[in-house]
């Protein structure tokens, strides 16, 4: 058994948590904040057996897009926040940040 | 050391974390959401000595009621949303999952 | 690769947050709560090489400061909630709880 942690944008996780669920994976949804765009993200625990952990990936990958969105970050990387001009930066947003997690042990009760 | 996630409904939440505290676990609680149902539930961490895991299952097993109840679940599971009248289906609801982890290190600082 | 799992004070999160951005540090935050206490709290999620991770808690140990301060737990512990009279203690708040996890993989879609 493996946990699966997939931190994804707010408007692809329903799609993605419903195409999982139509291939039997259970879900949790955590809503997260992202560290550097301090902008609303999902955070899907995905608990699923070994064997079913490259199945899960092809599902994720499929079904969260990947592209490019100029942003200013909201704060500033240390220095004084009054003569922060937010520089807008071009970075790749969308997409997944997947972690598999190993699990020693799992319960329903 | 041992992280254990364990997935509660809600209403079972603050007396698993009491009946817990009682036991002197130290826990940290996180509001989720079930993939399947989209309804609110309670993901509770709890770090504790390996020799001490057993009996902290013993106290979610023992503060999460298990029971059967007729749902609907609100989104389509594939399928176009108009055509989709909900079917309820009886699911087993309550009790816990939980996922026992390894951790490699834990510090307090 | 290892995932590290912080729980910090609210007030010290964004300080922490931006203190790992500026060395690179990718992070996700997760509004939680205190078992305890039952008071919100931040639980930080980074993900860093395993080569990297002493820096992250150096990092941690930095930017979230320690103290005693009075406080009555808000519900009781076992026993009847009216004859509860809430004895206020002294307990250490702020610092961090870092659990540090190993990764069987990582990926980016
Ligand atoms: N110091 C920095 N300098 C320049 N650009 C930076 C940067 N930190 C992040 N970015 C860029 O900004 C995007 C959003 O990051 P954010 O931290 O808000 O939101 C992140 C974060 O919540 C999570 N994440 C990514 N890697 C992580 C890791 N190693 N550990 C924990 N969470 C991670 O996934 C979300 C999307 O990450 P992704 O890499 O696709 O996309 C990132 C990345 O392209
Ligand atoms: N392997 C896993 N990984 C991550 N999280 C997990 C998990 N197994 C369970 N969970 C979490 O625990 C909650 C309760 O699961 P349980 O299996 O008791 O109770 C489930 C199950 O009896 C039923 N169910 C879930 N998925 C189903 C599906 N595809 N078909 C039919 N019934 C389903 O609906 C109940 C509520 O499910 P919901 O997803 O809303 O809420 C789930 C989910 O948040
Ligand atoms: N092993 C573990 N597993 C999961 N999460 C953990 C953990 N150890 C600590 N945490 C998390 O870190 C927060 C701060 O813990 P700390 O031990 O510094 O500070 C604690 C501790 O000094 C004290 N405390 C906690 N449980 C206690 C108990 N049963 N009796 C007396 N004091 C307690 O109250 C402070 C706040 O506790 P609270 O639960 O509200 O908030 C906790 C909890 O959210």
């Amino acid at each position: 058994m493996k946990l699966i942690l997939a931190v994804v944008e707010d408007k692809d996780s329903n799609r993605l948590t419903d195409a999982l669920g139509e291939k039997d994976f259970k879900t949790t949804k955590l809503s997260t904040t992202g560290g550097f765009l301090k902008e609303g993200n999902t955070t899907l625990m995905v608990g699923c057996n070994d064997d079913a952990v490259d199945d899960a990936l092809e599902i994720i990958k499929k079904n969260s897009s990947q592209r490019e969105q100029m942003v200013a970050p909201i704060s500033p990387m240390g220095g004084n926040a009054d003569s922060y001009i937010p520089r807008p930066i071009n970075v790749e947003v969308g997409g997944a940040t997947v972690f598999v997690l190993p699990i020693d042990a799992f319960y329903q009760f």
